[in-house]
């Protein structure tokens, strides 16, 4: 942990706080409920009592405010800089400003900050404390998204905060040893089923057993091209073939988007609007880098399937036309990503325009003017213009076996 | 994930920013040589992988670049 120079501290037990105003992204009560819980983490482990004035000077102001709001340190817009807090002192000491220009929310979701979260890490300066190069305590400067239920403050923020204000002086109603490590736990799972985190379903598909990268057997649920890269999909498996580095790289779907379930039934990439779309039985979700676009998931329904697909099994973005091919079983359907709509007169046979791709198609990606179609453990590179077959090899072709 | 290839060329702008506002860095625009910046730069690079635990290498690479993209609090890391 750190401190600010001259460990500037309140001199005082009972410290007032006041809201100034709400973000419109949350109910005032649940932003009361959240300051109030950030309040408690701290008063937990320290004798210090929070109370809340309704007017007038409080010691700690919190605010919310985009760009600049009259201090030093403007706001950013949406991403970067999420908050700020000043330490101990008169006027503007203690005072927290929360950027409008974020998505606050009440629970742990991957499209927007869970304002207990940082409310309890911008009070930590607030009270006096720096930031701590201590990853999984609270004062860690980076925002990472955890589960908030029955939250404890790490031991670096303990150890920190009871170096200003010591121990609590009556015996805290549970210990003030944080109860593990947070660094060495697997983030638990999501405070509160949103409609982006299916994870709790089962996934049928998910092998126990990373397959080996040279197994003749290999398939794949997934590929896609990412930023240059090719990402393969097997289970919560990801292949990952970077010109980066030259060895396959091995990670789980949960290290780049871990509210996202595993077993992807497709995806594809726009790489004009560096984008992603995943799909996994009948919703889909767009993806940049590693933020899940806001208003994911949504129905397959949305881009023109009938209810009667429940999901896909590939698809593929054609970069030259901005077409978006979908295969579902024998069929194919085009999506056209300029107008966002389904091309009239699909779906169509694979085979009437595929000439050589008698099947079914697992997965697909483009790359290099060439479309790859993976059925089984073979792979059928297929030319994109004239759209035949030009060779077909083992779907593990690109892991160098 | 590797930047997004638009992105890129930015990322050097982006750096200095974030290490004025994160690691009291400051440009030296008195300097006739680039060089003298840059090595100021670096050893800012540094202090920032220390805290962070990446490898210390004094170049922005791809896993220093991630992480100073990554929503965050606006205090500085380090003070003057």
């Amino acid at each position: 942990y750190s401190t600010f120079p001259q460990n500037p501290r309140w001199k005082k037990e009972d410290v007032t706080y006041r809201i100034l105003n709400y973000t419109p992204d949350m109910l005032q009560a649940d932003v009361d409920e959240a300051i109030a819980k950030a309040f408690q983490l701290w008063s937990s482990v320290t004798p210090l009592r929070f109370n809340r004035l309704y007017s007038g000077d409080a010691d700690i102001m919190i605010s919310f405010a985009s760009g600049f709001h009259g201090d030093f340190y403007s706001f950013d817009g949406p991403g970067g800089t999420l908050a700020h807090a000043y330490p101990p002192s008169r006027g503007i000491g203690g005072d927290a400003h929360f950027d409008e220009d974020e998505n606050w929310t009440k629970f742990t979701t991957y499209s927007g900050y869970n304002l207990f979260l940082v409310a309890a890490h911008e009070l930590g300066h607030s009270l006096g404390l720096g930031h701590s190069n201590v990853f999984g305590a609270l004062m860690y400067p980076i925002y990472m998204a955890k589960d908030t239920r029955n939250y404890r403050l790490h031991q670096d923020d303990i150890n920190g905060i009871q170096a200003l204000y010591g121990p609590p002086r009556e015996s805290p109603a549970f210990p003030t040893k944080a109860f593990l490590p947070q660094e060495t736990t697997e983030m638990p799972p999501m405070e509160e089923p949103t409609q982006m985190s299916p994870r709790e379903e089962p996934t049928e598909m998910a092998p126990t057993k990373r397959p080996e990268d040279c197994d003749p057997h290999l398939t794949f649920d997934a590929i896609t091209t990412l930023r240059g890269e090719i990402l393969f999909f097997k289970g919560s498996y990801v292949w990952r073939k970077s010109p980066y580095f030259s060895q396959i790289e091995h990670d789980t779907i949960s290290t780049f988007w871990p509210s996202l379930a595993a077993g992807f039934d497709a995806a594809y990439e726009i790489d004009k609007k560096d984008r992603v779309i995943f799909f996994k039985d009948n919703q889909y979700w767009a993806v940049s880098g590693y933020r899940i676009e806001p208003g994911f998931p949504k129905p397959i329904q949305n881009l023109g399937f009938p209810r009667t697909v429940k999901k896909i099994d590939a698809a593929v973005h054609d970069q030259n036309t901005k077409k978006t091919y979908i295969f579902v079983g024998n069929k194919y359907w085009s999506f056209d990503e300029n107008t966002q709509s389904m091309e009239r007169g699909y779906p169509r046979k694979i085979a009437a325009d595929f000439q050589g791709i008698g099947h079914t198609v697992d997965a697909a990606f483009q790359k290099n003017g060439h479309f790859y179609f993976f059925h089984g453990s073979n792979q059928y590179e297929v030319d994109i213009k004239n759209k035949k077959l030009v060779r077909k090899m083992k779907s593990n072709s690109w892991f160098d076996c | 994930l590797p930047v997004a290839p638009e992105t890129e060329n930015e990322d050097m702008h982006f750096a200095q920013k974030y290490l004025e506002n994160f690691y009291d860095f400051k440009e030296d625009k008195s300097s006739l040589f680039k060089s003298t910046n840059l090595a100021h730069m670096a050893d800012k690079i540094r202090e920032m992988q220390a805290f962070f635990g990446l490898e210390v290498t004094g170049e922005l690479n791809r896993k220093t670049m991630d992480m100073m993209k990554q929503p965050r609090c606006g205090i500085p890391d380090v003070r003057s």
